[in-house]
């Protein structure tokens, strides 16, 4: 009766971006329209937001974007899988989580309501969760959770919440129209393509594949960790004039244990500590001890990693392993468990990575691909698992 | 004592677990009182502008089939 009773309106998620200058990047697209409709349509989407805000969105193409925007169906490792046709057309992740949009592949996107589900009136509702806010009951917000293919405009009930989070447009500091190219975006460089020479050969030790901790943050930028140093991995193997010194990047001295990256957020473990990153920048308040962030998770872990098939934390250690679980704040019950679980693993593994949906696990120069159907290693009858790492992963 | 989902029901259950209505977890098979079914059914009626009837009825059911974003409505 108190919900009944309560005024209809918008609800804020409780996190916001602490900035009002945000990029955007289309990682992938609908083969529904055209890439340049698609791009209309989002830019359009974040401009209703601009249009009543203090916001302004400028869009990028290569580099690091604050909110990324991909299509996808069914499975596609965030641990929310899409469910075809229908139901559920999109969603987005709150400002604390990274902010990224991902749209259901399996619609029938369209450039108008006419024609299919409109691309532009779903992204306008899903950036409005990238920005902080929840569903209103409010049923002409655009922020209500049904489709409404009459969308026409903001509601009061939309404008009023964003403006509590980012203010009114006449707290804009500077005009900035959102199509400006970034001055300062560096052209592509070819890639670096394992027939021609990479650049200088990385040291010996660097190239024995062994690595104490890896992991791919939000922008798709890989990290390989190995003793006081770090690595920049890209498709090819190692960005030149890698390695460097993890102390003058990451403020850290000695070995990682273990690397973790959910979100914006990264977290590198050493012995009982843990250091949190935001989009590379460390976080206020850290280092903490790992057990006072998560609860039941022991000290000098073997590594952590995000399983590509279930979108959950998992910590590893010895033969035991745990399975974090956010909404309690500790491990599961039931946990650890014996690595036996997952068939095929070595004990005491090194490092495990999710990287393009798939999961890897490494232990001394040498890698695992998992099969998530199967919940085991994945058989390849040409060249079985493990395989090294020196040449798939370092590019020597 | 415990409401176990009929079919229908069970999409309907499953709608309001997966959009934060309610706690219910099918793999853990815990029971629902019917008083808290009915309560859960209300919050997304009115959430969704429907007549608040507590039952899983067909104007409810087919709202809850229609499009719509996935994030859960109520955020804890």
């Amino acid at each position: 009766s108190d919900a009944a009773a309560r005024k209809k309106r918008y609800a804020l998620q409780g996190s916001k971006w602490q900035k009002k200058h945000l990029t955007y990047k289309i990682a992938s697209h609908t083969t529904d329209i055209s890439r340049r409709d698609t791009e209309n349509a989002i830019n359009k989407a974040f401009k209703v937001w601009e249009a009543e805000s203090g916001l302004t969105f400028r869009q990028v193409r290569s580099s690091k974007a604050d909110i990324e925007i991909k299509f996808a169906e069914k499975a596609h490792g965030d641990g929310d899988p899409f469910d075809g046709p229908s139901k559920t057309l999109a969603h987005a992740f709150f400002p604390q989580f990274g902010g990224d949009a991902h749209f259901d592949e399996a619609e029938k996107w369209a450039v108008s309501a006419d024609k299919g589900v409109s691309l532009f009136i779903v992204a306008a509702h899903e950036f409005g969760h990238s920005l902080g806010l929840s569903h209103s009951d409010v049923n002409q917000a655009l922020m209500a959770p049904f489709y409404n293919p009459n969308y026409d405009g903001l509601h009061d009930d939309d404008i009023r919440a964003i403006r509590i989070l980012y203010g009114s447009p006449s707290d804009k500091h500077r005009p900035q129209s959102s199509t400006t190219p970034p001055r300062t975006t560096r052209k592509p460089r070819p890639g670096i393509t394992r027939q021609t020479t990479t650049t200088k050969t990385p040291p010996v030790g660097a190239c024995n594949g062994r690595f104490d901790a890896i992991t791919m943050v939000r922008n798709g930028t890989t990290y390989a960790f190995k003793g006081d140093k770090f690595w920049k991995l890209n498709d090819q193997g190692m960005e030149p004039g890698y390695p460097k010194s993890t102390k003058k990047i990451w403020g850290l001295s000695g070995k990682v244990d273990a690397s973790l990256s959910f979100g914006a957020y990264t977290d590198l473990f050493q012995g009982d500590v843990i250091h949190r990153y935001i989009n590379g920048i460390p976080m206020h308040g850290y280092p903490k001890r790992i057990s006072e962030v998560y609860k039941g998770i022991p000290s000098k872990l073997d590594t952590a990693f995000v399983w590509s098939g279930n979108g959950k934390v998992y910590f590893v250690k010895g033969d035991k392993y745990w399975r974090y679980n956010p909404s309690l704040r500790k491990s599961d019950n039931g946990y650890p468990r014996p690595l036996s679980v997952w068939k095929g693993l070595p004990e005491r593994l090194d490092a495990a990575l999710k990287w393009k949906d798939r999961t890897y696990f490494f232990k001394n120069g040498y890698y695992w691909r998992f099969d998530d159907e199967r919940v085991e290693v994945a058989q390849s009858l040409k060249t079985p698992y493990p395989r090294r790492s020196d040449a798939w992963w370092l590019g020597c | 004592t415990g409401a176990h989902p009929a079919p229908t029901q069970s999409k309907g259950v499953d709608f309001l677990a997966r959009f934060g209505y309610i706690d219910y977890n099918p793999r853990l098979g815990n029971i629902m009182s019917q008083h808290d079914l009915s309560a859960a059914v209300m919050n997304f009626q009115r959430f969704a502008g429907l007549e608040q009837t507590g039952q899983l009825d067909h104007i409810t059911l087919e709202k809850m089939d229609s499009p719509r974003c996935g994030n859960r409505d109520v955020v804890g």
